[in-house]
């Protein structure tokens, strides 16, 4: 464990509890996209897979069991929840995500580390998680304004996978058989498309404005 | 065959 994997996974603890806290205290979920968040509770249940068969570490476990619980809890809120679910902007959340579901599998078939269930799983896991922000990022754009909790939720899930770069560029420079490249790739990738969602988010930071993504 | 990557990291 380094410090930019620390800073990396606690950034995207960060990202869920600031959902779960605007979520919770608004009693609404406008402005998120439900699509965005099962693709990220399917991240995590193709991802963690090993959960009960590898233990790498308590950490590691707990950190896993988070993730997965909190993504299907934000699913089940914003789909099930009586208050909350009224407020899901169903007909502007409307990115076909099954798309980016058979686009990321079909890769992961074809790019993997080994053509063994768990491995073309945790491949679909990266690949899936590198798109999976789009319908949320094109929900915002045709929101217009984005209230200062989802700006925020945004930004620091673009930043937990920015600091895991530094952590696979330190990791590749420690460790001399390092080499994770679905992963590095997929997350440059991920990054890149929070790019412009940055830019406009240091923009309206700056000049101390709302925060409004271009139609 | 080559051995995949240890899955360590999240």
């Amino acid at each position: 464990m380094n410090i930019f994997r620390l800073a990396g996974d606690m950034t995207h603890l960060l990202s869920i509890i600031v959902l779960l806290l605007k979520i919770y205290a608004t009693k609404s979920c406008s402005g998120i996209s439900l699509k965005t968040q099962e693709l990220y509770a399917l991240v995590f249940l193709a991802r963690y897979l090993d959960l009960f068969t590898d233990f790498i570490s308590v950490y590691n476990t707990i950190m896993k069991v988070v993730f997965i619980a909190s993504s299907l809890a934000i699913v089940w809120c914003m789909r099930l929840h009586p208050l909350v679910k009224r407020s899901y902007d169903k007909e502007l959340d409307t990115f076909r995500h099954y798309f980016l579901i058979g686009g990321t599998f079909v890769l992961a078939l074809v790019l993997n580390e080994k053509f063994t269930l768990q491995e073309i799983l945790w491949a679909f896991s990266i690949y899936l998680e590198a798109v999976a922000i789009l319908p949320q990022l094109v929900l915002l754009q045709r929101s217009g304004n984005v209230d200062n909790l989802t700006g925020q939720y945004v930004f620091f899930l673009g930043a937990y996978r920015a600091f895991y770069i530094l952590n696979w560029i330190y990791r590749y420079l420690t460790e001399p058989r390092f080499t994770r490249w679905i992963a590095c790739v997929s997350g440059i990738v991920q990054t890149g498309i929070y790019a412009d969602f940055f830019y406009y988010y240091f923009i309206s930071w700056k000049n101390n404005s709302k925060l409004k993504l271009p139609a | 065959g080559n051995s995949s990557s240890p899955k360590d990291e999240l």
